[in-house]
């Protein structure tokens, strides 16, 4: 049997968001650490990894692996119908068919309960290993979301160079090109504003501007976004959570 | 113009 008891709905709300424009359905594998979850989209360019730790949870039980088969339109449709501030339950019986999602008011004695048809998924997985990383910048999310949104109008491509003190987003396209340089800053009243690059190696790579806007629908989860970069590899974007992250891999643009 | 490549160029399948 599965329990998971959210002090708050927004954290699943959130997490739900940032991944279903990506991914229409995908399997959640819930183990006595906590649940994860690997998703591709369809056109393979995209992975995302989620890893929610039992530490997030108010309450946590897990006594048999789980996997449950979500599609994450519905999930959505039915956790939009909580308040962000209510508990969150979710609960499966061993070989269950069903998610049973508990509301709780934490003010009126209110309770609401909605049951979530289970799919049958058959997902292959790609073998992610821990990758080397030549370049990392941290930066606040919000900050970098912006970067995508306005490099997007230009061009269906965004180009990331770092050197050893800044890293520089721009895009080129048909109606002129632009760009943003961010310099490492230490702000120790707003330690969220910090910026930090680390570099062993420079970097100049590119990635799809789409992939860029539904990676950046994970902004409202973390205050600061973690980009690691290797020269001829995917791109890890990350949002930390309370206790684990949402991780997104990009495969980059390379010249034809 | 660029070419996206796929993840499948990068991560083996389990």
């Amino acid at each position: 049997m599965l329990e998971g008891k959210f002090e708050e709905a927004s954290l699943l709300k959130k997490i739900v968001e940032a991944m279903k424009d990506c991914v229409s359905s995908c399997n959640f594998n819930c183990t006595e650490n906590g649940i994860s979850v690997q998703a591709v989209d369809n056109s393979r360019v995209l992975l995302i990894s989620l890893l929610i730790e039992k530490d997030t949870f108010e309450e946590y039980r897990c006594d048999r692996n789980i996997t449950l088969g979500i599609g994450l339109g519905s999930f959505s449709k039915i956790i939009g119908n909580g308040a962000n501030s209510d508990y969150l339950t979710i609960q499966a019986e061993d070989d269950a068919d069903t998610l049973g999602i508990i509301f709780e008011d934490k003010v009126k004695d209110k309770i609401s309960e909605y049951n979530l048809k289970l799919l049958d998924i058959d997902a292959d997985l790609l073998e992610v290993d821990a990758m080397e990383t030549d370049a990392t910048i941290t930066l606040p999310s919000a900050d970098f979301a912006k970067i995508c949104k306005d490099m997007k109008t230009l061009s269906e491509s965004l180009q990331i160079t770092v050197t050893k003190d800044s890293a520089k987003f721009q895009s080129a396209g048909e109606i002129g090109s632009g760009s943003v340089v961010i310099k490492p800053k230490t702000d120790i009243d707003h330690p969220e504003e910090s910026i930090t690059i680390s570099l062993d190696k420079p970097i100049d790579l590119s990635f799809g501007s789409k992939y860029l806007s539904d990676i950046i629908k994970a902004t409202s989860l973390s205050q600061k976004v973690t980009i690691k970069l290797t020269e001829d590899s995917p791109g890890v974007f990350e949002y930390k959570l309370p206790s684990g992250y949402l991780r997104f891999y990009l495969a980059p643009k390379f010249d034809e | 113009s660029k070419k996206q490549s796929s993840l499948t160029q990068f991560f083996g399948k389990t």
